[in-house]
């Protein structure tokens, strides 16, 4: 028996907001402490991994694993049926055909009651191990999906250049170039608006503007990204959640 | 010419 419930429906709103648009079916395996989804999207160059830590519930409780394999178009049109502050509980047996979905107000006395149909996804689990990476940049993800929206408009790759002091994002198109530094920056008042960054060496990436698109719909989720890069590696793109996390790996476009 | 590698070069399946 699953029995998981957030205290605000928003947060499950927002992760799978987060990444709906870039996979649609996806397999997420609860286990007793917590639940996690790895899905790869169609042209299979961007990998998503989720993990929400039983912290993130306010009640938890998985006696037995269980895989829900589900249509993240069909969840998110339930999802909308339920307001961003009812509690939302995912309610399932040890072996379900479908998934209950129970938003609560208790404000009001408004319980409503869904149920989605669960798929049988055939899909690989990746393993994810422990990559090196060359730097590792922590910045306010506004400031990141404003520079990936600026400038996918004038190209459809988005060169990442990070050297000591300085981060910059270049776009080269038909119409027109642009370019968009950033310098490592403390703000004791606002330190969610701090941009850290951590360079063990310069990095010289062309990412496919497209997938990056993708990945700042993960914003909503958290005010900060961690982008971590390596000229040997995917790229990871991570958004914490209070337990857990929505991570992107990306992987770079190589010159022939 | 920029070539685009799949994701399952650096991942395999478990």
């Amino acid at each position: 028996m699953l029995e998981a419930k957030f205290a605000e429906a928003s947060l499950f709103k927002r992760i799978i907001d987060g990444f709906k648009d870039c996979v649609s079916l996806v397999n997420f395996q609860c286990k007793e402490d917590g639940i996690i989804a790895q899905a790869v999207d169609d042209s299979r160059v961007l990998l998503v991994s989720l993990e929400i830590g039983v912290e993130a519930f306010q009640e938890y409780r998985c006696d037995h694993p269980v895989t829900l394999g589900m249509d993240l178009g069909s969840l998110s049109k339930i999802l909308r049926c339920g307001n961003n502050s009812d509690t939302l509980t995912l309610i399932a047996d040890d072996k379900p055909d479908s998934i209950l979905l129970l938003f609560e107000d208790t404000q009001r006395e408004r319980i409503a009651e869904y149920s989605l149909k669960l798929m049988d996804i055939d899909a690989d689990f990746l393993k994810i191990e422990d990559l090196q990476y060359d730097t590792t940049l922590m910045m306010p993800s506004t400031e990141f999906s404003k520079v990936v929206k600026d400038l996918s408009q004038l190209t459809d790759s988005i060169n990442i250049m990070v050297t000591k002091e300085t981060i910059k994002f270049v776009a080269e198109g038909e119409i027109g170039t642009g370019s968009v530094i950033l310098k490592p920056v403390m703000d004791m008042e606002k330190p969610a608006e701090s941009i850290k960054l951590e360079m063990d060496q310069p990095v010289d990436l062309t990412f496919g503007a497209k997938y990056l698109l993708d990945i700042v719909k993960g914003s909503a989720l958290s005010d900060r990204i961690g982008i971590r890069l390596s000229s040997e590696a995917p790229a990871l793109f991570q958004f914490d959640l209070s337990s857990g996390f929505l991570q992107f790996f990306l992987a770079p476009k190589f010159n022939d | 010419m920029a070539a685009q590698p799949t994701i399952s070069r650096f991942f395999k399946a478990v």
